[in-house]
């Protein structure tokens, strides 16, 4: 574990008597080594371990005799403050149906997430609708009405020959009108590069102006979830994201990734493929997960 | 890298940052870079364009070494796995589509009996293909499906068997159970030197792809890798690591969404993207 590698780091230094900036930079080569490994962007570790080599080099771990566990800590707290606050809300509107949309690459898990939300909501007492908005993938709009179905959730469709912009506002209309006060839009995969598609998303936006509009990410993304994470944002300036698939044993640098480029909160993790597993955000659970 | 650049430890910096934001991972970045350190010693590199070549170089080697090529006799079962949304379905319907225009029987096998429409969604591949289906009742036991399909694979003469099944994460162990009875029975019903088991991965996935890779591999014996997703911007280095800690070949990528997004794996290409 870093812990135990930081320790054996600092144990090597012990005897040279004071620690010296040198030997917190050697600490700090086995937190980039660990950030990396566990998937967090190479850009956004150089700037973390700037960050806590800074704080390391203050005289209360030059000072200590327990070096490793003040270097721990400061790379913890770095690390879970960056994660951000506990706060894992959904806004809802004062005028209803509050709106929120599901955005994000292929397979990422936004249809089975809309589900979970949309069960999530109901045991909270709002009166939920999902809507079908994926009109390209095979099976999509079935997809969903099995997934709504389960959950005792209505879904609005209007089958695969109508846009996806006419169908949310129809959607809207709708909730108006039989009194759901939460509409949950799931939307088609899509790949951040590809213009129309996101001019698509953009469209919806415009057209029914959700109050969330979440990215949903696989925790096992890599390098490239800042790419993809920069995107939507500049495009859509997201106001949350959802974590998915972390009943894996992926570390999930990811999360940390995406904080950082995006500054949007995480407000869910998923984790699992039943309609309950989803979970409030803990930011010290994820930052100590991180580090592994 | 431009002409006439000294070959110092910025460069190097570089080329272990492309390296890293590919998803090569940081213990084979290592590696490669040292190895290719050691061979521009022996070859007395001066230019750094040379660095960046021997480095290609290196790479390619990885990944072409031990290649065998991806033969299929008929008949060929092909079992297809990976965790969760990566496109073990779609490339399916994509690998359908091949293996119909090479003049192949093919034969569909919905094995996925678990996620909400799975069955509806192989269905509308195998329309597309005009190409039949086996399919039993969803929550029915995959591995009687897949033991249907091999049954109807013999009578109809079918050439190619593609087998479809529930997106599973590997630390997931009743879900790996279920998979390595699927196998099991595939094993026994089919000609076990036959079976080709590919792992659907994808191209966006990070360091974690190395232990499905690991763990499929013990499970079902996986002997291919289909790298999805490639059109996006993620490069898929994850393979690299794969390659050479696992011996597991790339045997194709998905670059898109549709029936023709489907080529076989080419090092060379595959090595020129990390670098663009
Ligand atoms: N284990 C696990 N599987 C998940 C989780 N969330 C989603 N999945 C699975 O991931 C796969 C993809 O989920 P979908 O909901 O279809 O993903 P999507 O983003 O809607 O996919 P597209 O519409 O094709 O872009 C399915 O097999 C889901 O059951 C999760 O938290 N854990
Ligand atoms: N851009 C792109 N999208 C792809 C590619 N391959 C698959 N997809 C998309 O990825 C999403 C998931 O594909 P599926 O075939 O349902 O994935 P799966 O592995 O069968 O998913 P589960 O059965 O739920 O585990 C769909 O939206 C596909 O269209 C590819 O090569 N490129
Ligand atoms: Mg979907
Ligand atoms: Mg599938």
């Amino acid at each position: 574990s870093l812990t135990g590698k930081l320790q054996d780091i600092f144990k090597k230094l012990r005897g040279k008597g004071k620690l010296s900036e040198k030997d917190v930079k050697e600490a700090m080569k086995e937190v980039k080594i660990a950030l990396l490994e566990a998937d967090v962007n190479f850009k956004v570790v150089k700037e973390f371990i700037n960050t806590v080599t800074e704080k390391s080099l203050g005289q209360e771990v030059m000072e200590s005799l327990t070096p490793a566990q003040h270097v721990i800590k400061i790379v913890n707290d770095e690390l879970t403050a960056l994660m951000g606050s506990k706060e894992s809300k959904i806004n809802f509107s004062d005028k209803p149906p509050t709106i929120i949309m599901m955005v994000g690459l292929q397979g990422s898990g936004k249809t089975t997430t809309s589900g979970k939300l949309a069960n999530y909501l109901k045991s909270k007492g709002k009166n939920p609708i999902l809507v079908a908005c994926d009109v390209y993938r095979p099976a999509a709009i079935k997809q969903l009405q099995v997934v709504g179905s389960s959950i005792n959730v209505p879904v609005f469709s209007m089958g695969d020959k109508t846009t996806p912009v006419d169908i949310a506002k129809g959607a809207v209309d709708f909730a108006k009108n039989n009194n759901y006060n939460v509409v949950i839009i799931d939307t088609a995969g899509r790949l951040h590069i590809d213009e129309e598609l996101m001019d698509e998303l953009k469209n919806i936006k415009d057209a029914v102006n959700p109050n969330e509009i979440l990215l949903v990410v696989d925790a096992m993304t890599g390098q490239d979830v800042v790419n993809v994470a920069e995107s939507f944002n500049e495009k859509l300036d997201i106001d949350g994201v959802i974590l998915t698939k972390l009943d894996g044993d992926t570390r999930g640098g990811a999360a940390l990734s995406v904080k950082a480029v995006t500054h949007k909160p995480i407000k869910f993790i998923a984790s699992g493929e039943k309609l309950t597993d989803i979970e409030v955000f803990h930011p010290d659970r994820m930052a100590s997960r991180i580090l592994g | 890298l431009s002409l006439g650049r000294k070959i110092d430890d910025e460069l190097f910096e570089e080329l272990e940052e492309i390296l890293i934001l590919a998803d090569v991972g940081v213990v084979t970045t290592e590696k490669i870079i040292e190895n290719m350190k050691i061979k521009a010693k022996e070859q007395k590199i001066k230019e750094a364009d040379k660095i960046k070549d021997l480095l290609a170089e290196e790479i390619y080697n990885i990944m072409e070494v031990n290649e065998r090529p991806f033969n299929i006799t008929s008949p060929t079962l092909i079992l297809i796995v990976g965790v969760n949304g990566v496109g073990k379905t779609t490339t399916i319907g994509k690998l359908a589509n091949k293996y119909k225009n090479e003049g192949k029987k093919v034969l569909l096998v919905a094995a996925d009996t678990f996620r909400a429409a799975a069955i509806d969604q192989l269905e509308v591949w195998a329309g597309r293909n005009n190409c039949e289906i086996i399919k039993h009742e969803e929550g029915s036991d995959p591995a009687s499906v897949v033991f249907d399909g091999i049954k109807a694979a013999k009578a109809r003469g079918a050439d190619i068997i593609l087998c479809d099944t529930a997106g599973r994460l590997h630390n997931k162990k009743n879900l790996m159970e279920e998979l390595k009875k699927i196998y099991r029975v595939a094993q026994r019903e089919f000609d076990n030197a036959n079976i080709e088991t590919l792992l659907v991965l994808d191209a966006t996935t990070g360091q974690n792809a190395v232990q499905q890779a690991k763990i499929f591999k013990e499970a079902v014996n996986v002997t291919g890798i289909i790298l999805t997703k490639l059109d996006g911007t993620a490069k898929g280095g994850i393979v690299i690591s794969i390659k050479s800690e696992l011996d597991i070949p790339v045997r194709f990528i998905g670059v898109g969404e549709g029936i023709d997004d489907l080529q076989e794996f080419d090092s060379e290409k595959f090595v020129r993207a990390l670098f663009e």
